[in-house]
């Protein structure tokens, strides 16, 4: 049981150290509060965005926490892709430079999995291969639009 | 493995039977505020039994039925139909088809799931799932305004997502 | 007591209902639990935005609730603003026609107090008076890289 | 009244003194992701009392103190600069300074507020700031990620804040 646990665990941080580093240009890792026996502790995230002194998880920026949890979610899918994922406006914190970052990272676990992401913004639209449309018409009623392909 | 279609049924804002087909690559559904984007991830959740009531911003179930001035349906449903070509989804079937529907009933309602038509208890369902990966902590789907849970969630929390994988 | 609470729940609600249809073309109204004794109950709101049926609050989108949150802060900054204001990325849910409004609402809402507003976003930045521009240099040291009038 | 001028020494990623202007109309502040935007929202707070550590995503007082790899000042300190020509605030000056300072020492730390430099506890900034109607609650102050709190605070809580502006 210990031995898969870290066999999973040490994979997985292999992909979260690449992720993070492709997605915010620092250096993260995943460190496991107990070693020696993983499921008597938790895990922490060790995170410094582009190059920044270490700080507590809780001190990182909007930006930089949405950034965190998107390396570790695809670190995972990386290891073992799920046949869906989901996302509903998972770029709302971001600036235009790292809108864009998150779009090309999508796009390219594209290839290993189905991605459904529910965004305003013009970077993640851009990347997509098609848009589907939402509307409300007359009686609270919604209907999609129609697809538009990139 | 993976979502082909999505059919609403008087689902929350969907008053008017929708069908939304989708493929095995990256989509975006986007539209005005208040249009609906968050009910089919709603839909999704609901369906595959990945989400209590609360995360679907309803108090009771019902509240998914569509419900607008005098219209007021008895009853909900959404359908996910599967590409199964690849068999991760343990049948033998080209397409798996998943169902939930919801009945407003005098003292209450009735939720029933069904796995290719065939009425499946919500635990039945799951067992299939977490074979196909489907969890039911959903770590794979990321609700609006969420996107930083698995910074706040407590290290033990994290460290059972990973627990979960292997 | 009750008078004065009276007084001004009524002068914030005739603010709230203008307020919520400039922000979301709809109706909406603040409603006391208990008009009998005010203090015994609580202050709920409805909200009908773009004329849609009444819902629970929890059921409106984030853009939605959103609007529904700008009116009521900005209500009872009409009837009796503080010295200043500050917002940090408030406009994050919204679709661009709704981020111009509150925009506007805002820029016109500064003539009677000081608003200080963290925006990622163009119609913010282009309806305030100024903008300061914030950067992180080496050493992780902020820096505040000048201002751009508008 | 109005902020005139914000000034920042070691607090939080602000190593190197900054002081900001302000002027009495529509400012927005803008620039990347963690560059330090919100850190001048939780200096607001900070030096006005109006926010515990948490608010200011800070587990101590002291996390608040600039601290990168090896530069370690002991002290952080932020002060506003009033505009009270209009004498809002209740004191005859035409610029009114609230400052408060931080100060790390062996044992744990120190933490001051002072008025126009005179050392006051926060119970009597707190009656200063609220005949201006600055209150604690700081329902003028929207932190990010906070801006649907009024949503889900609770209907009791709601009317709390028509109780203080009564
Ligand atoms: N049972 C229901 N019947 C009819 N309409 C409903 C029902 N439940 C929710 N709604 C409506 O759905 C709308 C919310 O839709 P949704 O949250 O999907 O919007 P959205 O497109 O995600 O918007 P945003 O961009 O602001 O997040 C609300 O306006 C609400 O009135
Ligand atoms: N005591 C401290 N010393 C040095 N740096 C700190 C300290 N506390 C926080 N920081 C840094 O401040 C940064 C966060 O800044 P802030 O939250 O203001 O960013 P922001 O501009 O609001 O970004 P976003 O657009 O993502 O919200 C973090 O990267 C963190 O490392
Ligand atoms: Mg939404
Ligand atoms: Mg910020």
């Amino acid at each position: 049981k210990k031995d898969t646990f870290m066999e999973n665990f040490l994979a997985i941080n292999a992909h979260f150290k690449d992720m993070f580093t492709r997605l915010s240009d620092g250096e993260g890792e995943l460190i496991l509060e107990n070693w020696e026996d993983p499921f008597a502790g938790g895990l922490t995230i060790k995170a410094e965005p582009s190059g920044k002194a270490i700080h507590h998880m809780e001190a990182l920026s909007g930006g930089e926490k949405s950034l965190t949890a998107l390396a570790f979610i695809l670190a995972i899918q990386k290891h073992r892709p799920s046949p869906f994922y989901v996302f509903d406006e998972i770029d709302m914190y971001l600036d235009g430079s790292n809108a864009e970052r998150v779009a090309k990272v999508i796009k390219d676990a594209s290839k290993d999995g189905q991605f459904i992401v529910v965004s305003l913004r013009k970077p993640m639209i851009e990347s997509a291969d098609r848009t589907i449309g939402v509307t409300m018409q007359e009686d609270n009623v919604s209907s999609v639009t129609g697809v538009m392909l990139n | 493995m993976h979502i082909k279609e999505i059919d609403l049924r008087n689902f929350k804002s969907f008053g008017k039977r929708v069908k939304i087909s989708f493929f095995d690559d990256f989509t975006t559904i986007s539209g005005p505020n208040g249009s609906g984007k968050s009910n089919i991830i709603d839909a999704i959740l609901f369906v595959l039994g990945l989400s209590s009531s609360k995360m679907m911003r309803a108090e009771r179930l019902t509240d998914l039925i569509y419900n607008v001035n005098g219209k007021n349906p008895d009853h909900a449903e959404v359908t996910i139909n599967f590409d199964n070509a690849d068999r991760e989804f343990p049948l033998d079937q080209d397409v798996v088809k998943v169902k939930r529907r919801i009945q407003r009933t005098e003292a209450g309602y009735y939720s029933n799931y069904y796995l290719n038509d065939r009425p499946c208890s919500l635990s039945e369902l799951r067992t299939y799932l977490s074979k196909s990966k489907i969890f039911p902590e959903g770590y794979n789907v990321v609700v609006q305004g969420d996107i930083t849970k698995t910074i706040s969630m407590s290290p033990i929390e994290r460290r059972k997502v990973i627990d979960e994988i292997a």
